[in-house]
């Protein structure tokens, strides 16, 4: 695993999200429970607890754009790039975005899970960076893998850990 | 426009890549002679891309890299800016 420089982290450990808008791919709860399920891969191995709010800035502010969208680092349409996410800081930072040129499904292998790939982006939202560790879900390729059987690798448990400790249950 | 050959094709998709994903400068404001497609990507970066993917380091672009580049991915870059 690594980490950014300077090892950027949230200095708290509840932290809010928000969903700003939709993905047409997948219906709203699909959506939901996808970003949910996915901030809950890394509740589960740390004492980091989120909180969803639908109005104002949260820590952490998920939306869905194509191409051009106001961060200076555009999307590129379909495949290659299918998100982003930045570090831990306040503004921008945590704020993860999902390239909507991309059919994201629910748990297909027709298109990204977006339960994985969202996951893989609070990693960075959450401060790491990406692991050289094929199968670690930091790796920074895409691979299909069932969600129903998705675990998260030591090597990304180790990453997390070294951030904000270990789960306090 | 000029279209590409398929070989100047690979190179400019690596370039971008390396550019994105691995901190390489744009060559813009540079002196070149020669379309950027016809720039083999530099090696110290190919190898350091083919190191982090555990790839067989050679510091060209070969087959196997060009495969890993064309995969979708994050948007973040594998080394610090």
């Amino acid at each position: 695993y690594s980490t950014f420089e300077g090892k950027p982290k949230w200095q708290k450990n509840k932290l809010t999200y928000r969903i700003v808008n939709y993905t047409p791919d997948m219906s709203i709860p699909e959506v939901d429970e996808s970003i949910k399920k996915a901030l809950q891969v890394w509740a589960n191995v740390t004492p980091l607890r989120f909180t969803r709010i639908n109005k104002g800035t949260a820590d952490i502010m998920i939306s869905f754009a194509t191409r051009d969208h106001g961060d200076a680092q555009p999307f590129d349409g379909p495949q290659g790039t299918l998100a982003h996410a930045f570090a831990p800081s306040t503004g921008i930072g945590g704020d993860a975005h999902f390239d909507d040129d991309e059919l994201f499904t629910l748990g297909s292998s027709k298109g990204p899970v977006l339960f994985l790939v969202a996951a893989h982006e609070f990693g960075h939202s959450l401060g790491l960076s990406h692991s050289d560790v094929h199968g670690a879900l930091m790796f920074p390729t895409y691979s299909f893998t069932d969600p129903d059987r998705f675990s998260l690798s030591s090597d990304d448990i180790r990453g997390i850990q070294s951030i904000y400790g270990l789960t306090d249950s | 426009g000029p279209i590409l050959k398929p070989a100047d094709k690979n190179k400019a998709i690596a370039r971008d890549y390396l550019r994105k994903f691995y901190n390489l400068e744009n060559l813009m404001g540079t002196t070149h002679f020669r379309p950027e497609e016809e720039i083999d990507p530099p090696s110290d970066k190919l190898k350091e891309m083919q190191k982090f993917f555990g790839l067989k380091v050679t510091g060209t672009l070969n087959k196997e890299t060009l495969e890993v580049m064309k995969k979708p991915r994050c948007g973040v870059p594998d080394v610090a800016a």
